[in-house]
């Protein structure tokens, strides 16, 4: 059934991180996101696929991640790999 | 990551389809057909030349792969990700283009499960001349699949598209860049399958003011054309007064600069000086070249000499060259040469007798007449004369916009009965042929 609230934002990362609204993995920290960088990668996901920015991961965005779409990324890299 | 936008230094692209799908219901043939029409869309409006060649050095290498392919995007099965393409670059896989070998490739399908190659294609090859994702809803750039996007001979790239490629490549020369690409003639391209019985891919839409019981809001003749507009929509007649299409276009498809919120254009008209285009809406104006606004526009309707309170209508008068303008009993008379008001206006006797004193728009029109549009009824005025004719006024539905009486009467009546109206002995004779209607559609 529909899931009652926002789901597990790290559900998304590696989404969010294939299509360019997460930074590639740090090789230090590991996999590790902070709440506030996957926070605002939602958001700006959100907002790129025209849906209403709550910047939690809500059934509309999952539902989006969920569409068919191109491999390339959306966003160019904010910041460059350290 | 997504690079910042590169383009091709060369024009001329050569491009092949290297592997085909391997378990697809879509022959080589048509997917060959359906890559050309793809480019097509692209080179159609840009100075880019796409042309398919047989050896391993195109610049756009077209392949169906599966899962792991060796580039850094593996594909993942059914779903999720569907294709992708390389930019432009001297790397050697700059322009490539892959898709995944596992989506179920449609055309002109109606399996909603499947992925419609020529909506993708274009995208892809969006990609391959230097597009990015954009995040307009409208845009074939947009990342996300939206289903097809009808007839490939008849696809319009989005405005949204049409700008960011023309500010990498510039405008093809031979094209406006307002104007709409021409049905493509199947002699002169490839072959592609035909829609299978009783299926249509552009559904008909029914909205909009019923024409046939609607008063207008403006009227103008537009590169000889005769345009009525209605509140957020318009119907167009040819030079031979053959309505293009029963159903209404929209003004803000059609003329790109109006304000999305615009609801309705009080007048419109065609400058005879430099035939810009005219809109009025309350106090203010925009000039259009085409289909496109000016830059600097709107403009206060004070540019004219008019005062405050808009203009009912609007036309360039042959008799004289001169641009009339009229607001409730007055009118005006403008030089678009000198661009300035002539002295003595406004005026209130109108030099034309036997129309009414008050107009929702006026227009000349090829015959040299002067036509005159209030409510559901217009008057002719012929050249050369100062007096509506007689036998005027007469229907506006029924003479210019193909409805019966019926039809004009009633508010209800639908378009539908345009086809019905034979059968009732309501039958406009200036535009039947042997007894049956004759329509000119371009869409």
């Amino acid at each position: 059934g529909p899931a009652s609230g926002p789901a597990d934002p790290s559900l998304g990362v590696e989404w969010l991180t294939r299509f360019g609204y997460l930074p590639p993995p740090d090789p230090v920290t590991g996999q590790l996101q902070t709440q506030e960088e996957l926070t605002k990668a939602i958001t700006a996901m959100q907002q790129f696929g025209g849906l209403e920015v709550t910047g939690v991961l809500d059934e509309a965005t999952l539902e989006l991640m969920k569409t068919p779409r191109c491999s390339l990324p959306d966003l160019a890299a904010t910041r460059a790999k350290r | 990551q997504a690079p910042a936008a590169t383009r091709w230094s060369k024009r001329n692209l050569s491009w092949r389809v290297r592997t085909f799908p391997r378990e697809s219901q879509l022959g080589h043939d048509t997917v060959r057909a359906l890559m050309y029409y793809a480019l097509k869309v692209w080179s159609d409006i840009t100075p880019l030349n796409f042309h398919e060649v047989a050896g391993s050095h195109a610049d756009i290498q077209i392949d169906f792969s599966k899962a792991d392919h060796s580039d850094g995007y593996p594909f993942d099965g059914p779903g999720g990700t569907v294709a992708h393409a390389f930019f432009p670059g001297d790397h050697h896989t700059a322009g490539d283009t892959h898709f995944d070998d596992d989506e179920s490739w449609t055309f002109r399908s109606s399996d909603a499960q499947g992925m419609d190659l020529f909506a993708v294609a274009v995208h892809e090859f969006g990609h391959a001349i230097g597009l990015t994702h954009i995040a307009a809803l409208d845009s074939i750039m947009r990342p996300y699949y939206q289903g097809p996007v009808g007839d490939p001979l008849k696809y319009d790239l989005p405005y949204e598209d049409k700008v960011r490629i023309w500010q990498l490549y510039g405008v093809r020369e031979s094209v406006s860049p307002t104007a709409k690409p021409e049905a493509s003639q199947a002699e002169d391209h490839p072959l592609l399958p035909e829609l299978p019985a009783n299926r249509s891919t552009i559904p008909l839409r029914r909205e909009g003011p019923n024409r046939c019981s609607t008063h207008f809001d403006a009227v103008a003749q537009i590169r000889g054309e005769a345009f009525f507009f209605k509140g957020k929509y318009f119907w167009r007649l040819t030079r031979n007064k053959h309505l293009v299409s029963l159903q209404p276009a929209q003004i803000l498809r059609f003329w790109r600069g109006l304000p999305p919120n615009m609801d309705s254009v009080d007048a419109v008209y065609e400058r005879t000086s430099d035939h810009k285009i005219v809109f009025f809406k309350g106090d203010r104006y925009w000039v259009f070249k085409d289909n496109n606004v000016e830059e600097g526009y709107p403009r206060p309707i004070s540019d004219f000499g008019l005062p405050p309170g808009g203009v009912d209508a609007a036309f360039s008068w042959a008799h004289n060259d001169k641009t009339y303008f009229f607001k409730d009993n007055l009118y005006w008379r403008y030089d678009d040469h000198e661009r300035r008001m002539d002295p003595g206006y406004p005026s209130e006797a109108t030099l034309w007798k036997g129309i009414p004193s008050t107009l929702d728009d006026a227009m000349r029109w090829s015959d040299g007449a002067t036509y005159f549009f209030r409510g559901k009824e217009y008057w002719k005025v012929p050249d050369s004369t100062l007096e509506a004719e007689p036998g005027f006024p007469r229907s506006i539905a029924r003479d210019w916009l193909v409805c019966g009486d019926m039809q004009s009467d009633a508010p209800e009546a639908e378009e539908g009965r345009a086809g019905a109206r034979a059968k009732q002995g309501k039958h406009d004779e200036s535009r039947s042929e042997n007894g049956y209607e004759v329509c000119s559609c371009s869409s």
